[in-house]
């Protein structure tokens, strides 16, 4: 009996295999819209894999959505699957879709930090880091998103490889970072980023690394204003919006900061649900009504990003 | 297999800049081991943090003393994470 990737249980969470073995099955199910691309290996010798949606054309304008960087935040992935689902089956009916999808490519990469996620699985669900070994150091893992070259070693990062927050030996030391790193600028016309944490219901853009704000501030905040509106609109689910440094903490070495200076303007990064009650463990009957609602923002972006040309 | 038996995690509110110190210093006591799920930053910001069950109790004497309001917000880790693992595999049947 031939697999089918309407056969999946979007409401559940699901390890690596099942995640992977999904990713085949959508790729089956529209073959001439998604294809699926190894950017990579994990340092456990895991595929990272990036599913590619695309009409057509070489190196077409192209938009970056990772999810699950740091691995305990299930509902990030969970969140992933679920948008790489709609994403394939609203082209050619929803107008927005079709016309991003004409025009432009999404890449999307599910699971991040494979490594990770598997030892969620497996023996700590609240590992956060990757699982790469520090020398001079029993503690394992560099947090991926203090690991880019943005500011990198500041403030909000630590040096301590047991830390949480650990930055890493050197930029982009995690082959997990290294290969998103060459992946866009080996492609050259990636004109948006957006990378998906939870918790906290925040929608954040650069900086993280300095309080200074950055060139495009305006822009970004009236479109991450109108995108957490948009979402609000569908549960009532409240974010609050603005730069990384505002309106958490300083973060030096985060993803986005990294896509900001490297220019790509439209650099933003999600954290989804919820605001505390559950924190990484959201009950698996949230992921439908998180993943709904950040499609809406998502959208907003997407589709600001095809309207914005630069 | 690490458990979590024991383990809670706490929402704490700040209400100025000192009592934010006061958490950041909270936050270098390494023998504690503590996970902060949300850092402190700011005092309008609330802070998260995973407390292992060996730990829970001076960390609450040390807000209490502090004078520093918190409110349980899971109060045992492990009962959480053995909820998910049932929906899992209830999923999976």
């Amino acid at each position: 009996v031939k697999r089918s990737s309407r056969a999946f249980d979007f409401s559940s969470y699901h390890t690596l295999d099942e995640i992977y073995s999904w990713m085949d099955t959508l790729v089956e199910d529209h073959p001439g819209l998604v294809s699926k691309i190894r950017i990579g290996q994990s340092y456990e010798g895991r595929d990272l894999l990036v599913l590619k949606f695309s009409t057509g054309g070489s190196a077409r304008p192209a938009i970056w959505v990772d999810t699950g960087i740091h691995s305990r935040e299930w509902i990030s992935q969970a969140t992933g699957v679920w948008t790489a689902n709609k994403i394939a089956e609203e082209y050619g009916r929803d107008p927005s879709v079709t016309a991003l999808l004409d025009n432009m490519d999404v890449f999307l990469e599910i699971i991040a930090n494979p490594d990770g996620f598997v030892f969620t699985h497996s023996s700590d669900r609240m590992w956060r880091k990757t699982r790469s070994p520090n020398t001079g150091s029993t503690c394992l893992g560099v947090d991926p998103n203090r690991n880019w070259d943005a500011g990198f070693g500041g403030d909000g990062s630590s040096g301590d490889p047991c830390s949480d927050i650990y930055h890493g030996p050197f930029p982009h030391s995690e082959r997990e970072v290294k290969a998103i790193v060459d992946f866009i600028r080996g492609h050259g016309n990636v004109k948006s980023v957006i990378s998906i944490h939870s918790y906290s219901q925040m929608l954040l853009f650069p900086y993280g690394y300095t309080s200074v704000p950055s060139p495009d501030y305006q822009e970004m905040n009236e479109l991450a204003k109108k995108a957490v509106s948009d979402l609000a609109a569908v549960y009532g689910t409240k974010y609050t919006f603005g730069s990384i440094a505002d309106t958490i903490y300083t973060a030096a070495g985060t993803t986005v900061d990294w896509a900001y200076d490297q220019g790509v303007k439209y650099s933003f990064t999600l954290e989804l649900r919820d605001t505390g009650r559950h924190g990484f463990l959201l009950p698996s009957s949230q992921i439908l009504p998180t993943a709904t609602e950040t499609w809406q923002a998502l959208l907003d972006i997407m589709v600001h990003v095809l309207e914005h040309p630069y | 297999l690490e458990t979590f038996v024991g383990h809670q995690v706490l929402r704490i509110k700040t209400r100025n800049e000192e009592e934010v110190r006061q958490l950041q210093l909270l936050e270098s006591l390494e023998h504690l081991e503590l996970d902060f799920w949300i850092s402190p930053s700011a005092p309008a910001l609330p802070v998260d943090v995973r407390i292992p069950a060996a730990s829970v109790q001076s960390v609450k004497a040390f807000l209490e003393s502090q004078g520093i309001e918190y409110s349980v917000l899971i109060e045992d880790l492990q009962k959480l994470l053995d909820e998910e693992k049932e929906a899992m595999a209830r999923s999976r049947r």
